[in-house]
């Protein structure tokens, strides 16, 4: 089963139409492995980016140097996921 | 029976396969269950049908799920069916649309997807066939479809998200519902249900062009989300999809529409801005319950205007 134990999602809002091109060209970096939850679309409009731990400093180095704006919007993937299956299997117990 | 069932929690594939069961025997006069097709691995591509009689009514579709991550589709596509089925007879609304019309539900369709986010990749979206000469595995089920399918806004590369596939309705997950509305020929309205970012959307996605009925479904979208938003204050965008999100070739609702499919919308339910794909179960019934009015809308002003 994949982890996801440090990864982020970055909210990430675009100024203009270039940082929505960079933005993009992230997304294909095939060495990032980052995902789009939400796809860069106009500027301004958030977009958000599920990023592994591993690329982590390598992204948020590349927003900065290019002034793009971002935040944090889930500092560990893998502890939500944890507490989504805590909650399933508490309700299937519920449910027997 | 259903009512052992916890709509306020995500359920595994199997789960969900036993509830659907557990509806139609909870509802025999008026809930069937239908296969339409299978998924790449063979899984059965399961609908349920519900119908008060006659033969080949005008009908609805709906469908949740084409993207398996989006775990509070299907969860909110139990809900939907369950309310469906429990307000026939009593809402009038409901009875007046069931009581001419049919209404087709597909809740699980991408099961191969949905059955891999639970054992293997949580953040698994596209399909799970292999692609020649690839080592990336999966479709993007909603690039795949025939219109404007391979244009921008879908990708060539088997390793990408939204990947088109190697041609059109390459997937049984989407070839199943093609033939499934084909052979009907009596579909009405196509209801795609995605997550996140609180959207309503009718075509075009693969071109910029209005669409002919851009009007009637725009000021339908209009009333759909604000009666969405009076239930719980979730604000939602609404218009074509090429405006209000992005270029998006080969999707479910543009087909649907390019095939004599009047009454074509994607929407895309909550997260409202923390959670993304990892809403917390506790949002499953506001989303479900947020969406209902919103759904009833567009069901109703089919039902009233039938063409």
């Amino acid at each position: 089963e994949q982890l996801f134990v440090g990864d982020q999602v970055l909210r990430v809002t675009a100024s203009d139409e270039e940082q929505i091109a960079l933005l993009r060209a992230l997304g294909e970096r095939a060495d990032l492995q980052v995902d789009f939850w939400r796809d860069p679309t106009k500027p301004g409009h958030p977009a958000d980016l599920r990023v592994p731990f591993p690329s982590l400093q390598a992204v948020k180095i590349f927003l900065e140097s290019h002034s793009i704006s971002y935040s944090i919007m889930i500092e560990d993937v893998q502890q939500l996921l944890d507490e989504e299956k805590k909650t399933m299997m508490l309700s299937r117990q519920l449910e027997r | 029976s259903t009512s052992t069932f916890d709509f306020a929690s995500y359920h595994t594939l199997d789960e969900i396969y036993d509830w659907l069961d557990t509806l139609v025997a909870d509802h025999p006069g008026l809930v069937s269950k239908i296969q339409i097709g299978q998924s790449y691995e063979n899984r059965p591509l399961y609908v349920l049908k519900f119908s008060t009689g006659g033969s080949n009514r005008p009908a609805i579709w709906l469908d949740t799920g084409i993207h398996s991550r989006e775990w509070v589709t299907q969860a909110t596509g139990v809900w939907t069916a369950n309310k469906l089925a429990e307000e026939y007879g009593q809402d009038p609304s409901v009875t007046a649309i069931l009581d001419s019309m049919d209404i087709f539900f597909e809740i699980v369709t991408n099961p191969d997807g949905y059955a891999f986010t639970h054992s293997s990749n949580r953040m698994w979206r596209k399909t799970r066939s292999i692609n020649a000469g690839s080592s990336c595995v999966g479709v993007d089920p909603n690039r795949n479809w025939d219109a404007g399918f391979g244009g921008s806004g879908s990708s060539s590369n088997p390793c990408s998200e939204t990947y088109h596939g190697p041609y059109a309705h390459s997937e049984s997950e989407v070839k199943s519902i093609v033939d499934f509305i084909l052979g009907h020929g009596n579909v009405k309205a196509v209801i795609s249900i995605h997550s996140y970012s609180q959207m309503l959307m009718f075509p075009y996605g693969y071109k910029r062009t209005a669409a002919p009925d851009y009007e009637e479904l725009n000021e339908l979208a209009k009333k759909a989300v604000n009666d969405l938003a009076a239930v719980h204050g979730t604000e939602y965008t609404y218009g074509s999809i090429v405006d209000t999100i992005y270029m998006a070739a080969g999707t479910t609702v543009d087909w649907a529409y390019e095939n004599g499919v009047k009454y074509s919308y994607t929407f895309e339910l909550r997260d409202r801005g923390h959670y993304g794909f990892l809403l917390p179960s506790s949002q499953i019934i506001p989303t479900a319950t947020e969406t209902w009015p919103a759904l009833m809308d567009i069901m109703v002003h089919v039902q009233q205007h039938l063409y």
